[in-house]
């Protein structure tokens, strides 16, 4: 399972949270206007959040941020 | 499985209860308007719970809250 | 597999039944109208009963209880 | 695999029977109109009978009881 | 795989077959006009066979018996 | 994989054969108009014969026979 | 997997054909019209060939020989 | 997985080639106008290959060939 | 997973490239005109290369070649 | 699962981040205008960034970037 | 899973890139106009890059290159 984000302007962040007893911020991505993130739930990823404008692709269909 | 939580307002809180003979709280996440929480059920979270106005999207569909 | 429950009025109640020889009450989850509850049936609730007026996504349809 | 039972009169019963060489009742569940049970087959559970009006939600369609 | 039989008429009977390398009747449920069976192949149960008037719901369809 | 056999007349017969090397009849069924017979491909049986004028539900759509 | 074959006359074989390095005869069944055998590929038997007028129901379809 | 062949003349060849390093024909099935043929892909077939005017029932569609 | 090649002149030649570190020519086929080659991906066999005027049929569709 | 870029411009880059508890830059693939891009989720890559004018077509859909 | 690469040139390259920590080409293999190349993803291959005028038939559509 995957989803992939498009940033719709400059600064948007997807942040990984911890699988396990805790949840953590573990590692948090910018993107710029245009670029594209394409990330799988993970040993060590078993939650995200988005913020900033951006379409989110999920296997529950595109949903627009920001 | 995971589902994806988009807050259409600020405040809005997703919390993950434990998996086992125990039904607790462990995590609440906290949404300003507009992000976007994506999580999946996980060998600790067995059960969430979502208050506030959002829109939550699942295998069985899209569902507003608040 | 997992089953949502959208209250529609305050003290809407899922009670999750254990798994097992014996079939008893092991959490009762009480939800104010237009809260979400997204539980799986997992090792420990192999059932659950729902009271109140709610809307209940599972994988055979919705389904509106009370 | 589970089925969904919408009670639609009180005094709905839903019964479990024993998986094994054997087939006993071992829970009868009642349910008072509008209550929804939810419940998987199991290491213990390999039949099921209703009795009262109720509608049934399985994999093989919506049937209706009583 | 479970199949769903909805009784029609008082006295409806299903009968379990045993699995293995003999076939005898394991078991004979009794249904009332109404009432409601489903169950499972199992270990122990990998025939069925149903007498009077019925509708018996299968992946194969809905076929209707007696 | 289960198939299901409607008996449209009297005297329909489901005859099972072994599997393994030996092809040999192992069990033969007899239905009357309107049972129904519902059964496994299983640990012993890997092929089946029907004779007589039924309606035989499989995956690959109904038959009829006799 | 299994296949069907309906027979349109008397004298329909169908022949298994033995798994492994040889491909040798190991059973030939013999149908008589309107008769139907429903057989498995198994460990014994991965290749089938069919004579005389008949209806076979496979995956891929339905398909007439003879 | 397995193909059927439907021999629309006489002489049609079926030849199945060796799994493994090489490939080698390991047997040769001719049929007969009518006749059909169908067969898995085994621990020793890993090919085939068919001349002569036939149709040919694959997951990738009906093919004719000769 | 397995393609077809049908020939749609003569001299169609598939050949089957090693699995591994190395890829190799391990065999190569020729097919007259009408011919049909079914093969699998193997142990063996991780890449095939068609030459000539053949169609090819894959789970991606049907693909004329030369 | 696999993902497909084509480069609409040249200096399209794909980047693989590192699987496991950190996220690194590992690899990152130059496109020249034209060229395609295959390639999958693996035990070291859980996570991949894209820039530039590209099409990007993933299980979720074509989505264009930069 | 294998893509399909069909060549409407000369010229046409597929470049085969190593699996593991580090990413490197190991094959690099060239088409003739009409010829058609299908290759898996493997122990040995998580990447692919293609250079030069072709159709390439990916689980995600059909996509022109060059
Ligand atoms: N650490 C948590 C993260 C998480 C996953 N899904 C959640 C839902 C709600 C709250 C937290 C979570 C876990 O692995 O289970
Ligand atoms: N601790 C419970 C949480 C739970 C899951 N599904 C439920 C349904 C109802 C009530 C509680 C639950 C369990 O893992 O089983
Ligand atoms: N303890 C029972 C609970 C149950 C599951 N499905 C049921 C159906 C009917 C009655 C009880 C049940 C079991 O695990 O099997
Ligand atoms: N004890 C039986 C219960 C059962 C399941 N399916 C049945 C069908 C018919 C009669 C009984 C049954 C068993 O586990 O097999
Ligand atoms: N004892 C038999 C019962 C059976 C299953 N499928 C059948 C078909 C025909 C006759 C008997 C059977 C068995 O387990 O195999
Ligand atoms: N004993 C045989 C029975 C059989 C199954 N499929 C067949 C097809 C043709 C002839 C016999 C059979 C076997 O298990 O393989
Ligand atoms: N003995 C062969 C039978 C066979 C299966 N598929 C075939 C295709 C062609 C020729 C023979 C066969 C095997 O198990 O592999
Ligand atoms: N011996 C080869 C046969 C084969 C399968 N697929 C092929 C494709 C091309 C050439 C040969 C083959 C193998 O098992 O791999
Ligand atoms: N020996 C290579 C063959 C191969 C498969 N897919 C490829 C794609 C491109 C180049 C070579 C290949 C391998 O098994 O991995
Ligand atoms: N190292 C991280 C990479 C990652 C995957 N998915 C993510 C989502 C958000 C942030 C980082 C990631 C991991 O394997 O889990
Ligand atoms: N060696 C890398 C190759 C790779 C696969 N997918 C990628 C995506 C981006 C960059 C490199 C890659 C790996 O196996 O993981």
């Amino acid at each position: 399972d995957y989803i992939v984000v498009k940033a719709m302007e400059n600064g948007v962040t997807i942040v990984g949270l911890t699988r396990g007893k805790d949840t953590k911020f573990h590692h948090s991505e910018k993107l710029d206007k245009g670029e594209l993130w394409i990330a799988q739930f993970t040993e060590n990823t078993s939650a995200m959040k988005i913020r900033g404008h951006a379409i989110v692709y999920t296997k529950h269909g595109e949903i627009s941020t920001g």
